[in-house]
């Protein structure tokens, strides 16, 4: 379970405090999917890091599994993030001087995966999002949506627990966008617990629960179909 | 007037070869508001690089009022660049080291813009997308849809001839991104000729003239109301 306790996120810019989450309390169960909505600079990828361990709380509580997050060393942080989380980023990530492939295949690299299940598994997931005849386009010689893609495939290659997902369909058209969130509610069947941060209502409402994000604030915390 | 003639545009990777954009023949008035909008990778961020002088096809002829493009020099080409295109990248391009004030601000800087009359242009843009409490901010201190908000006011602050735009609302809610659209149709009112390009069909479908682009060529070119 994920559990969130009176989350403040403050960041400082000169003399300027942004208080970018404020008093977030959030409670997740193992397998849920549920989608992050709200207007540009609500807190949506502040929270989503913070859940993925790619930052800390300026004050309050992250229990994950048990362990309280903030309490653990930044090395035993890490590797909770390495095992358990897949993160597909706003802006992508990928690393400008490997090939879509090996920007996928990468995590199987640092987990000691042996080159013939690698090369299987790598194939798999850039077939599940269409990139197949991209492998050996480095990330300049892709498209916008196509680099996105590659984000994605490159998330749920460890088959992790917990799957965070920043905006993953904001380049792409509403067909490739479809097939996307497709592909991550298929992974939550599997057992996944789902978070996706999104603009996109159409995308947004298939998730049974959506939580909504207005100035850092949860404004509104809904289970149930809309109609 | 803006007149392409047979464009190709090949890009090769290996022994690959991808027929990015294929027989590409457009012609555009001054004046005009028109979207482009098609599948991931079919080729609209190759077409509107071509448009903005960023990238040379590799074969066809592109004529910029009366002036045969593929015929400049790359210095001619820069200037003229410069003078008449404003640009919205679909990952915004802004410099790291720089605040949102002076990223938006160096084209006026570049081009010799006094600095009193710069602070007040800059500051006008700024607000005009919400900005005005966030110009002590860089990139890396600002949301994903505050960036390409930078970008936007970036684009539109040397009043250019054309204006193109690269998915500029991906990363926006829809409130953000309809205030972003009406403020790029407000300079096509002014007179700036004004190309977007977008996955949305609701920003798409504002446009009069809607080109959708599918494998590299023109698939459709469609003047008049949708009802
Ligand atoms: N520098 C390059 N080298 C090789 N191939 C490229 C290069 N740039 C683009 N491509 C390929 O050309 C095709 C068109 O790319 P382009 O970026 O124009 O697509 P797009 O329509 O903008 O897509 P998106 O909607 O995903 O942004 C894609 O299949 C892409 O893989
Ligand atoms: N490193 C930082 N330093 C200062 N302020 C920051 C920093 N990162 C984010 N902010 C501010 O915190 C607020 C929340 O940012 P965040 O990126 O979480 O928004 P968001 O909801 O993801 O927005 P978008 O939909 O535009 O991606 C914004 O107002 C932003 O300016
Ligand atoms: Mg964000
Ligand atoms: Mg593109």
């Amino acid at each position: 379970i994920i559990l969130l306790q009176h989350i403040h996120r403050i960041f400082t810019v000169g003399d300027q405090e942004v208080h970018a989450l404020d008093d977030v309390s959030l409670e997740i169960a193992y397998g849920e999917y549920l989608s992050i909505m709200g207007p540009s600079g609500s807190g949506k990828s502040t929270l989503l890091n913070i859940l993925g361990l790619l930052d800390t709380p300026t004050s309050g509580r992250y229990i994950l599994d048990g362990r309280d997050i903030t309490t653990l060393s930044p090395d035993e942080q890490a590797s909770t993030r390495r095992e358990k989380v897949g993160f597909v980023f706003q802006f992508f990530q990928l690393i400008p001087r490997l090939t879509a492939e090996q920007n996928v295949e990468l995590p199987l690299v640092l987990a000691g995966t042996p080159p013939g299940e690698r090369k299987k598994r790598t194939w798999k997931v850039l077939k599940a999002v269409g990139l197949e005849n991209r492998m050996g386009h480095r990330p300049d010689q892709l498209s916008g949506g196509q680099r996105q893609r590659v984000a994605i495939a490159r998330s749920t290659i460890m088959q992790p627990g917990v799957l965070l997902a920043d905006e993953p369909t904001g380049n792409l058209d509403r067909h490739s966008g479809i097939e996307v969130i497709e592909l991550l509610e298929e992974l939550n069947r599997q057992g996944i617990t789902l978070i996706v941060v999104t603009h996109d209502p159409e995308i947004g409402n298939r998730a049974l629960r959506r939580i909504r994000l207005v100035d850092g604030r949860i404004s509104c915390d809904h289970t149930g179909r809309i109609d």
